[in-house]
């Protein structure tokens, strides 16, 4: 099995962050997630191509996993990273593989 | 896999 490339102390930072949004029933909507991407001063389009990306099960929400990737994906593109056109499969959640 | 363009789900489109 492939580890998460999300490490245990991003997952906590990024998990404390989706704390503090306020999560209803466990899950961010679009519209809490949006401004805290916004946020990063990334291109729209790729924060666009960051959220197809992150929502796994595209209901237009994110859960905690989800909302980990969107946040890895994001500190990646902010270190000069591209953001893949495709989730490879390190960066899927091991809940959702 | 999921209709291109206008996906609703996507807050940044």
């Amino acid at each position: 099995d492939t580890p998460w490339v999300v490490k245990p102390e991003e997952k906590m930072k990024f998990d404390s962050i989706f704390e503090s949004l306020g999560p209803a029933g466990g899950i961010l909507t679009g519209d809490k997630v949006k401004p805290v991407l916004l946020n990063s001063k990334l291109p729209v389009d790729i924060l666009g191509r960051v959220w197809e990306l992150s929502d796994l099960d595209r209901d237009g929400m994110l859960d905690k996993d989800e909302f980990s990737v969107a946040m890895y994906l994001v500190y990646r593109a902010l270190e000069g990273e591209p953001v893949p056109m495709s989730l490879p499969p390190p960066l899927v959640p091991p809940s959702k593989r | 896999q999921y209709p291109t363009g206008g996906s609703s789900t996507n807050p940044f489109l």
